[in-house]
């Protein structure tokens, strides 16, 4: 399903080069559910990024299903984004002059979806992490813990196949944090949708059925979870 | 010195209202480490906002060191947040098109230092929170939690007399994250400096010697830490 062999990332600034990645093979199957963890600036959104193509590896090769995925047209990319893959970013990425609702719909604008279909299903997903009555704010008008839970309402909006979430707990009290957990780990088990997921909370990370740990830019374990 | 009575917070939109402080009362002395716990929405950075005078509340009053912040001149308030206060927010705010010595440089600006001074100081405090060789990276060169970091740097780096941290370890490993803690256990024993910080997490807020926890835009209870 995921297929990463020999994969590089490095950023070159003038003089300087950062090696944020630094050789990664990692196979991850469907259904799986599995937690990155590992410390501050190892590499685990880097590697997300590739992971959920936003982005390209300097060297190594990606197959998604099989397929090499920097073979892929702009159009074919676009796509697997839209409707394949859930991304919830780090740093959340919200439209600032959208409503928490348009952001929310925004992914299903190319679903082939009506209006009025499209605004109830944004709306059921809000309700699902407990944004029901935070439809109409801009994303300046939520809390931080609120705006992650925008973006990760609008990652499952498309009933995605892959959830990829970079610390999509990181703003959340336990208790609300263990909702969003309930949501992704009912997914994987009732609807068979992969979940991969950084998080540096091991609470969070124990919900996987498999924890891959991250260091310099290299994978330093990878285990099954035994709790 | 620090002393909020009565204080709401009301938010108007249209014709929604959002109460987010109803009524908060508290105390807080020199030289107290306290930690703030809540539900996501409860109020914290509201609160956070008030207490930093970067806010103003809808009604209540607020006296920090005795002065009635409401009465002071944009001059008088802006000197304080300068000199005084050292506030981490919870979404950074980093200046996107400066690098990280820039960014954790600016607050030093009006405080009579040298060119050079001010760059010592920045890359002093900068190395303290591990990103001295991060130092010439912008904002989006930067993983999460080392902008986070960047984020703390720059609230210590002018030696205030008030540390107010509004989640600042969401974003960093624990180990990581300990090492902050660290930092401000340290400022607050050995230098006298008042920290109070928001925090999701027990194992952060266990630092502090009294928690307080907020629910609904009101103090839920306010206790001292005995472990
Ligand atoms: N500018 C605004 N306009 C309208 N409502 C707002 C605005 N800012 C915040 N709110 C609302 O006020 C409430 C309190 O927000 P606040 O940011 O203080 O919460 P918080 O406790 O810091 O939450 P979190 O843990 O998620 O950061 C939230 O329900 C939020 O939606
Ligand atoms: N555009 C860039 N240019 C240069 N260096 C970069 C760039 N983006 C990231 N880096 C560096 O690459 C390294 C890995 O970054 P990455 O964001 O993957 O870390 P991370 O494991 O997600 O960290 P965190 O837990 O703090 O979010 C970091 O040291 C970072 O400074
Ligand atoms: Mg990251
Ligand atoms: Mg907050």
């Amino acid at each position: 399903m995921i297929d990463l062999r020999g994969i590089r990332k490095t950023y070159v600034m003038g003089e300087t080069r950062v090696e944020a990645l630094r050789g990664v093979d990692l196979h991850i199957g469907a259904h799986e559910f599995v937690s990155i963890m590992g410390p501050s600036g190892s590499g685990k959104s880097t590697l997300m990024n590739i992971i959920g193509a936003l982005d390209r590896p300097s060297e190594g090769t990606y197959l998604l299903d099989g397929e090499d995925v920097s073979r892929l047209t702009d159009n074919q990319l676009a796509h697997i984004r839209n409707r394949k893959i859930g991304f919830v970013f780090q740093t959340f990425n919200l439209l600032p002059r959208k409503t928490t609702l348009q952001n929310v719909e925004l992914p299903l604008i190319y679903g082939g979806y009506s209006p009025k279909e499209r605004r109830e299903k944004a709306r059921m997903t809000l309700e699902q992490v407990g944004l029901g009555d935070r439809m109409d704010h801009r994303p300046a008008e939520l809390s931080g813990g609120q705006r992650q839970r925008v973006a990760i309402a609008r990652a499952l909006v498309t009933d995605p196949a892959l959830i990829f979430a970079d610390e999509p707990t990181g703003n959340l009290d336990s208790r609300t944090g263990e909702e969003i957990m309930e949501i992704f780990t009912a997914l994987n088990r009732d609807r068979q949708v992969t979940v991969l997921l950084v998080t540096h909370e091991s609470d969070i990370a124990a919900h996987a059925r498999r924890i891959i740990h991250i260091k310099d830019g290299l994978i330093d374990s990878d285990r099954l979870n035994h709790d």
